[in-house]
């Protein structure tokens, strides 16, 4: 899946990709404070494209510790655990969920929201493709708002950006590509070569999306994100990030 | 089904030699839940005397005849739905002028019996039709259609059709048949994505009880289980001819837990097959019970005992202690229904009040009777009070009332007025596995507090909108009209509560799709979404019709179903269906809605109601006469005795006095 992490303070944006193994759960917002935790499993094409196999998020789920609630978003069904109960969803329906201070907006065969508290709200985006297609498969975007109200102890893959770093961008020159300038960002302590380009938004237009512009991160993230990617797989999808 | 000793000699007559069945056809059109079921034959009197020819047809209790017609030797009779009244006074009038003979409808537990019966001279062609309508009720995950074949011998030409058209798709369809293993590859089932169509057609030789027999071996039920697909928690809403239907059915939620006294009626008449199998009945129910879960039991005759005082939860620990309680219990003795189900109530407010019940649980009081209250308060008006006063709106009542001897429409009646259902048990049936199924049935509410809302502008004339709960494998169904609009969409809103959240569901049609799609289906039942209004609004009508507080309210529902009945020509218990000659429109034959067989109409009726033809004469005149008089066609000039009202041998509907007849009780 590709990364957009929109920096206002900077006005800008830095994407990133990260490729990790098919049936991985990646860890975006952690927030022991809270107790909300946002975590996407991945799911793969289903055959290797130019040498090739894309994931994508299969599964996103929600999980509010305090109401020890989750809401599992997959391409085939919404599904709601209070524990001992669940229950399930179709994406065939139009729905509102208030469980608590949990809230399901489920619009058919588009998106589900969740908001807890009127605090912290994710969308889930459904992308459905051609059920024949030879590669491609149904997948899911994940949307957090930037004013989502995390504690100050929140990190994960997204959440940690929720105090938004300082980065500063110089040195744009001709790549190797004529199309993508490249530059230099310096983040966090680290000197990064960066590319120009951009990636799709689907949040207005779900079908085709829109191009966002942004500086991208070569080595899934590595130097803009905390760490290195793989410290943000976790065993399960209501895992919290353990924090060295 | 059994057929009653009366009906087996009934049957005996139609198969005696000299009658030939050339044709029997069964053709069932189901569109979107609702079917229109046409029953046709076609009789030869082929010996040398004249004699009856009857035709029999076992349709089911909730389906209302929309029309008969008959046609001897050329002359038809022609069926029309009229006020019941009005019928009756027509069908006196050609009696006295000796023009009539009955057409009878009995009870036999789940069905009704539609029989007439002509008697003809040799050579004489009679050929029968009858229609009828129904709303497929969905439970424990399937619509059930069963057609009750009969033909009565081998028929040359015998067919049975059932299509299917639903709009959403059907999930899954399968056929059983009570007439014998031997059948079960002659059905034939075919599907595609939204339709489905069965169809038994056996040739003479298959129909025969054995290779060499000449007796026919079909002889019971052939049932079609489907059910449809449902790609929306939200339910299904279709718009045909301005009408709108809003199907809600959904699953994979988590059922409430539960808080359930079962009131077990205890008194003598339980005695033997009756008690066993509710024991056997409620171990499994026993057994079903969570942790989750509270119950209590109550078993009550002229005394009322609580095994328990206040609910425990349905740990196995207490389950199986409650088994065993129930396993001891030696029937004997009255029956006191108002204080057993005082003490139910009693149990669930204490409980209550002690702030034991979980406020997203079902509160249930499960009652068991098989006769009515002979101790205690035994008025059923002053019971049926009681409860209601007594019940909070948290509660509601089921009944499962036992064999005949009860009162069903009394049970019924407080189930509907606390918010909850009834069902009849056949003793003579396995009645264990009966009161298992109803258990099952509401043991697994997923949805409360139900409310199906459309905009004003809208829609108009909507049945019944907010429930009370929504089980597990049943279906809600909201119908009304939709007023005309710019708009090509309907929309609409459900809000209700699961076990462990709010919800509110949206829901949306385009409303000439489903007309569209109807077009070009060549099988489809035309016209069934007025009827399936008219049909739902009716059933819901006699309903509200029996809990009418006020005389006055009371007669607004009457007038209204009637209204309704005649429009849509349903035969209701309001309406009847007079079947006239063309020729001769003061021959005639009437077709009355029967009663509770509580009520004593109907297992005393002839099977001798018939008419009579004599040879067609050189200038063709046909003229009916009854042989013998149907008793409950008692002249309005000689009341019946009370000897016989009280042995239930004459219709109450038809209870006369002073030459004034009172209909209906109303």
């Amino acid at each position: 899946p590709h990364f957009i992490i929109r920096l206002p303070r900077s006005n800008m944006d830095v994407c990133f990709n990260i490729d990790s193994k098919p049936g991985h759960i990646l860890n975006l917002v952690s927030d022991i404070g809270t107790g909300v935790v946002v975590n996407g499993q991945l799911i793969s094409s289903k055959k290797v494209h130019k040498d090739k196999l894309k994931t994508y998020f299969g599964v996103v789920s929600v999980y509010y510790q305090p109401e020890g609630f989750s809401v599992t978003v997959s391409t085939d069904r919404i599904t709601t655990t209070d524990g001992r109960r669940s229950n399930v969803f179709t994406w065939g329906s139009t729905a509102e969920i208030t469980h608590d201070g949990v809230t399901v907006s489920i619009v058919k065969n588009a998106q589900a929201t969740i908001t807890i508290n009127n605090r912290i709200q994710v969308t889930v985006l459904l992308h459905r493709v051609w059920k024949k297609h030879p590669v491609n498969v149904d997948f899911l975007g994940v949307y957090l708002s930037n004013s989502n109200q995390y504690s100050p102890l929140v990190h994960g893959l997204i959440g940690q950006f929720s105090q938004e770093p300082e980065v500063r961008v110089y040195g744009v020159h001709e790549g190797a590509d004529p199309l993508k300038k490249e530059a230099t960002m310096e983040v966090k302590g680290n000197k990064l070569l960066v590319t120009r380009g951009w990636q799709k938004d689907y949040t207005w237009d779900r079908k085709h999306g829109s191009n966002v512009y942004c500086w991208f991160i070569h080595n899934s993230g590595k130097g803009f994100i905390d760490g290195h990617y793989s410290d943000y797989i976790v065993p399960d999808l209501d895992s919290f990030l353990q924090l060295p | 089904a059994t057929l009653t000793s009366e009906e087996q000699e009934d049957f005996g007559a139609i198969t005696g030699q000299d009658i030939t069945v050339k044709s029997y056809k069964v053709e069932s059109r189901i569109t979107s839940r609702f079917a229109h079921v046409t029953v046709r034959s076609s009789v030869v009197n082929s010996g040398t005397k004249a004699q009856s020819i009857a035709f029999n047809v076992q349709i089911p209790k909730r389906a209302f005849i929309s029309n008969f017609t008959m046609n001897v030797n050329g002359i038809t009779f022609v069926g029309s739905v009229k006020e019941k009244t009005l019928a009756r006074k027509l069908y006196a009038r050609a009696r006295s002028r000796n023009h009539a003979a009955g057409i009878v409808r009995t009870n036999s537990q789940d069905l009704e019996v539609f029989k007439t019966e002509v008697h003809v001279p040799p050579g004489s062609n009679i050929e029968f039709e009858l229609h009828y309508q129904e709303m497929m009720e969905r439970k424990l995950g399937f619509y059930e259609h069963s057609l009750y074949l009969q033909p009565g011998r081998l028929v040359p030409h015998f067919q049975v059709d059932v299509y299917i058209y639903e709009q959403n798709g059907i999930a899954s369809v399968e056929t059983s048949n009570t007439f014998g293993t031997q059948f079960a590859e002659l059905i034939k089932v075919t599907s595609t994505k939204d339709k489905a169509h069965v169809v038994f057609k056996p040739s003479v030789q298959q129909q025969r009880e054995c290779a060499n027999c000449t007796n026919s071996a079909i002889d019971g039920e052939l049932t079609v289980k489907y059910d449809v697909t449902r790609d929306s928690t939200s339910g299904e809403l279709q718009v045909s001819d301005s009408y709108f239907f809003y199907f809600l059915a959904p699953s994979n939620l988590s059922p409430f837990p539960k808080n359930i006294v079962f009131v077990i009626d205890v008194s003598g008449s339980m005695w033997g097959v009756k008690m066993k199998q509710t024991v056997e009945a409620m171990r499994a129910i026993l057994d079903d019970l969570t942790v989750e879960d509270q119950f209590g039991i109550i078993d009550f005759n002229h005394n009322v005992r609580c095994w328990n005082e206040d609910l425990v939860p349905g740990s196995s620990l207490h389950t199986t202690s409650a088994k065993s309680y129930i396993e001891s219990i030696k029937p004997n003795g009255g029956t006191n229904i108002n204080e057993a189900l005082m003490r139910a109530v009693q149990m669930l407010m204490r409980a209550f009040n002690q702030d034991l019940i979980n406020s997203r649980s079902i509160s249930m009081i499960i009652l068991v009777s098989d006769g009515d209250p002979t101790v205690g308060e035994i008025k059923l008006s002053v019971i049926q009070k009681n409860i209601k006063r007594a019940m909070r709106e948290e509660f509601s009542l089921f009944s499962v009332g036992i064999g005949f001897d009860v009162d069903y429409d009394f049970l019924e009646r407080i189930a509907m007025e606390n918010r909850g259902m009834a069902q009849r048990i056949y003793a003579n049936h396995d009645a264990a596995e009966q009161l298992r199924t109803f258990y099952h049935q509401v043991s697994s509410p997923l949805l409360s507090k139900i409310a199906v809302r459309f905009s004003d502008e809208s829609v108009t004339n909507v049945t019944q909108s907010q429930f009370d709960k929504y089980f597990s494998g049943s279906e809600l169904v909201v119908a009304g009209r939709v007023l005309p609009s710019e708009s090509s969409s309907l929309s609409g809103y459900t809000s209700a509560s699961s076990a462990n959240m709010d919800l509110i569901l949206e829901m949306d049609a385009d409303i000439h799709k489903l007309d569209e799609e109807l077009a070009k289906q060549q099988h489809s039942f035309t016209g069934f979404a007025k009827q399936m209004w008219a049909y739902l609004t009716i059933k819901q009508l006699i309903g509200e019709r029996s809990l009418a507080p006020t005389a006055a309210k009371k007669r607004k529902i009457t007038q209204r179903i009637i209204s309704l009945s005649l429009d849509h020509q349903f035969v209701t218990p309001l309406t009847a269906l007079l079947v006239t000659n063309d020729d001769d429109p003061t021959e005639m034959l009437l077709a009355d809605s029967p009663m509770d067989p509580k009520h004593g109409c109907c297992s005393a009726l002839p099977a001798t109601s018939r008419v009579t033809f004599p040879p067609r004469p050189p200038g063709g005149m046909v003229y009916a006469t009854p042989p013998s008089r149907p008793h409950w066609l008692l002249p309005a000039t000689q009341p019946p005795t009370p000897s016989q009202v009280k042995k239930g041998e004459v219709d109450e509907t038809l209870v006369t006095t002073n030459g004034v007849t009172r209909v209906d009780e109303d």
